[in-house]
């Protein structure tokens, strides 16, 4: 029976997929070029030794990202989005057939993209934003639903500090003004810097899913 | 009577409303943050003496471009898309009535995207791709639809070259592997490097199109 289904009621059932696998599923979106393959193979190197994890790699075209996890040992799963600006949970399910074991953590990462991402639910558990310093600090003003959505913002990049015209504070304030929940960690994937902090959170977000 | 109008035909009537004020009209489009407000700021210092320049705003909300924009003296006409993440014909015909006199030269800053804004014409005579340092030298093969309809490919934040892992020769190889004819400018719009060539050329396409 050919029903039309909506995003969400397909995001509901991703969720169950992910559920029985009792996975901790993370969206991570950003603007292209703002580090989230970078990040990821951060925190891939981190947890890889402790953790199943597994990474779903949103892009127009092509397999760059996925080669560049790929050499790290991970699990990866290459979605080409070909038009489409955004991962949506329908293109999302087309990568659950050829998951053949239970992970622990899956990464999606999202098309670059800070505007249409955020509209679309995948069956995540949230969505992490990176925010990157020569970006500005002004976007969570200027792209402000998926600094609202997130539950984690990483500011990135943060050996460029003294380089560019972001204000760490400046920006703090912004994304809590728009999502006081939100928490905030600033980082660096090319030095490390930040990353253990961040990897301890994801550690105990890890076991008090179990 | 209300006759549905597709996107291109609402772009070939804005581009008869431009013909008759006899305007170069550019498209700006790149990621969010990559430097398009900044790059106008340098352009209409520039020739805002020599020339009549109108800035027409694309943003999500707000006014924090326009603002900066008017502090030059130059007319800004903003248009704020709510929802959506690229400005299309329509959004841009509702700048039109407000068009008091004849400029030489507008300048239209999309929304920052680097995937939607490309696929929608807005009566514009070209489109300028602007492509920052820090978001990587790959993203010409990644995002790469906007490489191949970009007449003129702006290389941003060139001062942050000893700091970032761009390589300046790959990217204009990969640019104009998508596109063999792009014109590619490579600049600082925070030093001002490489403005004033970028501006003779736009001087001569001005007096061209005269
Ligand atoms: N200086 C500096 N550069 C970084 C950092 N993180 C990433 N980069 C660089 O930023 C560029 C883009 O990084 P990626 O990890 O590919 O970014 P992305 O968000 O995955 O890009 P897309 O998937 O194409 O949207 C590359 O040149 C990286 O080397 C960082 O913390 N500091
Ligand atoms: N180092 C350096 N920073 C720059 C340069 N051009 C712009 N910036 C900085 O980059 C950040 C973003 O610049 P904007 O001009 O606001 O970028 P934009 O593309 O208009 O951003 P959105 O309209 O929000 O998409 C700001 O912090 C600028 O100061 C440059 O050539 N070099
Ligand atoms: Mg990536
Ligand atoms: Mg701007
Ligand atoms: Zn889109
Ligand atoms: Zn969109």
């Amino acid at each position: 029976k050919p029903v039309l289904v909506s995003n969400k009621e397909r995001a509901r059932e991703n969720r169950k997929i992910f559920d029985k696998m009792n996975s901790l599923v993370i969206n991570i979106i950003s603007s292209p070029g703002a580090g989230k393959t970078s990040f990821i193979q951060k925190v891939v190197e981190h947890l890889k030794e402790k953790y199943r994890i597994l990474v779903i790699e949103g892009d127009i075209q092509g397999q760059i990202d996925s080669s560049r996890l790929m050499k790290l040992g991970v699990d990866v799963i290459q979605i080409n989005t070909v038009t489409e600006c955004h991962l949506d949970a329908f293109m999302t399910a087309q990568a659950l057939p050829s998951i053949k074991k239970n992970y622990d953590l899956v990464l999606i990462e999202n098309v670059g993209n800070l505007v249409c991402p955020a509209e679309f639910e995948i069956g995540e558990d949230y969505k992490l934003a990176i925010l990157s310093t020569p970006e500005g600090d002004d976007k969570p003003l200027k792209y402000p639903l998926l600094f609202h959505l997130a539950k984690v913002v990483v500011i990135n990049k943060c050996d460029l500090l003294p380089y560019v015209d972001f204000k760490l504070q400046k920006a703090k304030d912004r994304i809590k003004n728009k999502n006081p929940r939100a928490i905030i960690f600033d980082v660096s994937a090319k030095t490390g810097k930040g990353l253990v902090r961040f990897c301890t959170f994801l550690e105990k977000e890890l076991n008090d899913k179990k």
